[in-house]
């Protein structure tokens, strides 16, 4: 993987080879764990980092929506700069050798390969929706938290629509079983673009949640160190406050399932390209992003619950 | 494959709630194939919206009636998605060379 091109983006087929050839590199470190299948049938791949047996997770997701392509493509980067870091960086390797992280890296496969062949600029999932010609479901609104409240569709052909019901899109229910089998996630993060943003619960409702003190805290210091780098500036707080109202969101299950750090970035742009930020955007982007993300990590790790 | 040739991307500005709740009445008018990329939510948030050629008059002419402020953010999403392919096939071919 070390002549793997980061700063272009790729097809699934490319980025499933690059999984498995970075697990086959880094043999009893990297592992593979499919969670699940999509709906067109489809392996549901994460990537596990793990020093040691029954270590509580840290856990990144990327490409949910399938058109943020900077965000698969920062998940590449993050795995390939996870394994370089190990044993060389003290802080990660401290995080390591207590934690293991989990990283999905294209957690909407259909959805991506969607993109690759046939529309671009396709969100949701490929789930047909019986009694509407249109296709999918956002995945960000199926989470059983709020679910089918304001800031959702109910309408199929909507690019917010909620589902039928709460973890109807299997890509859901398989990380939503993951995480309720595994028990000890201790850090959620789910990836997103554009907008530049670090956002905390809730979505769908404006009572605070009852963490709101230190999520933000926690969150001017992660963007701090993002923008440390490159100077670029993210808005930061709850997400029904900074953004809008969004019910049904994936970090809002995960808060209301006890995990404490759980955020959502929104990466770059701010709006001159938005869902088609050039290639030679994606390190910078995965750069500043990692700095942020390590500081999630270090303090989850330095203030456990 | 789909094109977007023709497709601009709108980046809208909405001084305040009356003109946000237009852009919200906008947004439910399926037959104009709107996409927004960033919705509208708030007056101190842009609104990024994909209009296809075949409603960009309309969306136009209604943005104008109702003086409400905007940018082309993308002038031919299409020129774009052509240059994000050429780019990924730039990267292929110097990585099959190398």
């Amino acid at each position: 993987t070390d002549d793997f091109n980061y700063a272009s983006y790729h097809t699934l087929n490319e980025i499933n080879s690059f999984i498995d050839q970075l697990v086959q590199e880094n043999p009893g470190f990297v592992s593979k764990i499919v969670i699940g299948q999509s709906y067109e049938g489809r392996p549901l791949n994460i990537l596990k980092f793990s020093t040691g047996a029954n270590r509580p997770g840290l856990w990144i997701d990327t490409g949910i929506h399938s058109r943020e392509w900077v965000t698969q493509a920062s998940g590449i980067w993050f795995s390939k700069k996870i394994v370089t870091d190990y044993g060389r960086d003290a802080e990660l390797t401290d995080i390591l050798n207590k934690y293991d992280i989990f990283l999905e890296i294209v957690t909407n496969p259909d959805g991506f390969q969607f993109t690759h062949t046939s529309n671009r600029m396709w969100r949701k999932t490929r789930k047909p929706n019986p009694g509407s010609s249109c296709v999918g479901v956002d995945p960000n609104r199926n989470w059983d938290a709020g679910f089918g409240g304001p800031g959702a569709s109910s309408t199929p052909c909507s690019e917010t629509y909620r589902g039928p019901r709460a973890h109807s899109e299997p890509e859901v229910k398989a990380i939503v079983d993951f995480v309720k089998s595994h028990g000890n996630i201790k850090a959620f993060v789910s990836i997103h673009s554009y907008s530049q943003m670090l956002l905390y619960p809730y979505g769908y409702t404006k009572t605070p949640c009852k963490d709101q003190a230190e999520l933000h805290e926690l969150a001017r210091k992660a963007i701090t160190e993002l923008s440390s780098l490159y100077n670029t500036q993210y808005r930061y707080g709850s997400i029904i406050t900074t953004i809008y109202q969004a019910s049904g969101g994936t970090v809002d299950w995960t808060y209301d399932q006890g995990i404490k750090y759980s955020y959502t970035f929104e990466l770059r742009d701010t709006g001159r390209y938005g869902f088609v930020l050039p290639a030679n955007q994606i390190i910078p982007t995965a750069q500043e992003t990692w700095l942020a993300l390590m500081t999630i990590m270090k303090h989850a790790k330095n203030n456990p619950y | 494959k789909e094109t977007f040739e023709g497709h601009q991307v709108l980046r809208i500005t909405a001084l305040n709630e009356a003109q946000l709740d237009l852009l919200k009445e906008l947004h439910d008018k399926e037959q104009l194939g709107l996409d927004f990329w960033m919705e509208p939510s708030d007056v101190s948030l842009p609104i990024d919206v994909r209009v296809p050629f075949h409603s960009l008059q309309d969306i136009r002419a209604f943005l104008m009636y109702h003086e409400i402020y905007y940018d082309i953010m993308i002038q031919d999403l299409q020129d774009v998605l052509d240059e994000e392919q050429r780019e990924m096939l730039r990267a292929k071919s110097l990585q099959s060379r190398s």
